[in-house]
């Protein structure tokens, strides 16, 4: 809610360079113009693509031929930003006046050849018309030895735009008003965004969109109450999950499978890594840093509340029911199996542990006692602690408690590429169905701080280099989901 | 190349509306 209201004030941008392709397709949408935004910035996978590199040549729609029908030309790659690449038409030679931006995975973008295998002519733009008498000359010498696109380039693209979640499929998702436990939601039909085609691309068929799923809470008559998470977020899983390791669950009230409802197919969801529980684990009450759930702009003094040494040799539900009996008799604290871990925030938590929150041993979002004041990061204290400014040292001594071992945290650092200043688009995690302008502007280990371009920086989140909720410049275009454009306030108004 | 694909010389159609030919171009048999 913070921030909808703030982004529905803000007045989109578009160019004629953004929306031909939305035009010619009939769909009419404002959105935000990466291209001029850019500048000379850096920009995340600029230099990431294969085969498609600057100066390689592309067969594009010509917008300059004056003619009522669709004519293509050739175009030079001059710079990558993301899915989106700076293209200049042949023959402009230096002059970059008549640049512009395309993402490289609409439908309009061919390899030089397309068009004479399709009987259509090239026809250069009006403005250089004059330019030259024999345009053969001038092709055969600007185009011979340089590169083109792979002829499979546009169905790779296709490929790679179908996405397994169907619509009616159930997962169990984490319950975002008692983040403890996890309920029954069903893929949901998208209702926000254009609807209809971008070129070939049909947009919100399934209920998908560039594997972002609209997840309504089973239970909810009127459709309303909805979660938006990427279909490799680690807040879903197949049915059964919660109750193959432990973990709370809210039982829908005589709710059965109606007729086209199926339960998502246990391979579509992200894997997790195993992890060996044999030794040194982590053990109820010790402490570590996490970041906050309910605020992801900070790292916290947390607890683990719940873990299970070893997994149950059988999943199958008689041996669970029987192992929550052996539990209760033995009064032994109910627990999670598979790696996972209960957390709770020092100084928040409820008496219930209702906001206990569900992470994996091996999650990027949980770090040593000590991780915060070795890479200098503000440490948030348990809320109330009298004892500031905060040392660990004292605190264990004071709270009784040991530290988890350093030996239990996921230590590896992807080599991701991500810079300081790079542009991006990011998920609003904590408005999860929005999709915001955002730049990278910490970098420590593999975690990093994203900002939200012209918000505050309170609004800033940490979030995983390997997070599904991180979009190159370009991705909203692509998939049709609708980019928030930076915040414009008074003072960044110019 | 350092991304293991592997770039061929192809013969590339063009047309335009003062005839057809052709010109070498590269393109990469993988695009990743």
């Amino acid at each position: 809610a913070r921030k909808s209201g703030g982004y529905q004030q803000n007045l989109p941008h578009s160019s004629s360079s953004q929306t031909w392709w939305l035009f010619n397709s009939g769909v009419s949408v404002d959105v935000f113009d990466w291209g001029r935004y850019l500048g000379d910035g850096e920009v995340l996978m600029g230099k990431s693509w294969g085969s498609v590199s600057e100066g390689v040549r592309v067969e594009v729609p010509n917008t300059d031929s004056g003619l009522p029908m669709k004519v293509y030309w050739i175009a030079s790659i001059i710079k990558l930003a993301g899915f989106k690449a700076l293209l200049r038409y042949e023959g402009f030679d230096s002059d970059s006046t008549r640049d512009f931006w395309l993402n490289l995975c609409v439908p309009d973008i061919h390899q030089v050849g397309w068009c004479a295998a399709g009987g259509k002519p090239l026809v250069p733009p009006q403005t250089i018309l004059h330019r030259f008498t024999n345009w053969k000359t001038f092709l055969v010498k600007r185009l011979t030895g340089s590169k083109t696109l792979p002829p499979d380039f546009s169905s790779k693209v296709k490929e790679s735009m179908q996405f397994p979640f169907k619509k009616q499929m159930r997962v169990e998702v984490v319950d975002k008003t008692h983040l403890c436990r996890t309920r029954v939601a069903l893929v949901e039909q998208v209702s926000v965004g254009p609807v209809g085609w971008i070129g070939r691309f049909r947009l919100h068929d399934d209920g998908v969109i560039g594997g972002r799923l609209r997840l309504i809470y089973e239970e909810c008559d009127d459709g309303t109450d909805d979660f938006w998470c990427h279909m490799y977020s680690p807040l879903i899983h197949s049915i059964g999950w919660s109750r193959s390791i432990g973990h709370r669950f809210k039982r829908s009230d005589g709710t059965r499978k109606l007729d086209g409802q199926m339960d998502a197919p246990g391979q579509l969801f992200a894997k997790v890594k195993e992890v060996d529980q044999t030794g040194l684990w982590f053990q109820d009450g010790m402490k570590l840093e996490a970041i906050d759930p309910l605020n992801l702009s900070a790292i916290c003094v947390a607890t683990v509340r719940k873990v299970r040494r070893r997994r149950s040799p059988s999943r199958s539900v008689g041996r669970l029911k029987l192992l929550r009996l052996t539990c209760s008799l033995r009064r032994l604290p109910q627990v999670l199996a598979d790696g996972y871990l209960m957390i709770g925030i020092d100084g928040s938590e409820a008496a219930d542990g209702s906001d206990w929150f569900c992470y994996h041993s091996t999650s990027p979002s949980i770090f040593p006692a000590g991780f915060c004041e070795i890479n200098n990061i503000e440490l948030t204290p348990p809320r109330g602690y009298a004892g500031l400014p905060f040392r660990w040292f004292e605190y264990l001594k004071e709270s009784k408690s040991v530290a988890a071992p350093v030996n239990l945290f996921n230590k590896e650092v992807p080599n991701h590429g991500f810079r300081p200043g790079m542009k991006l688009e990011a998920v609003d995690l904590m408005e999860p169905r929005l999709v915001c302008v955002a730049t990278v502007t910490r970098i420590v280990h593999r975690l990093l701080r994203i900002h939200f371009d012209g918000w505050e920086d309170e609004y800033d989140q940490w979030v995983d280099c390997e997070s599904p909720d991180l979009y190159p410049v370009g991705w909203c275009q692509l998939t049709g989901y609708q980019l928030q454009p930076p915040a414009v306030t008074a003072g960044s108004r110019d | 190349d350092a991304g293991g694909r592997k770039w061929e010389q192809k013969q590339v159609q063009i047309k335009t509306l003062e005839g057809e030919f052709s010109v070498t171009m590269w393109a990469s048999d993988d695009n990743k």
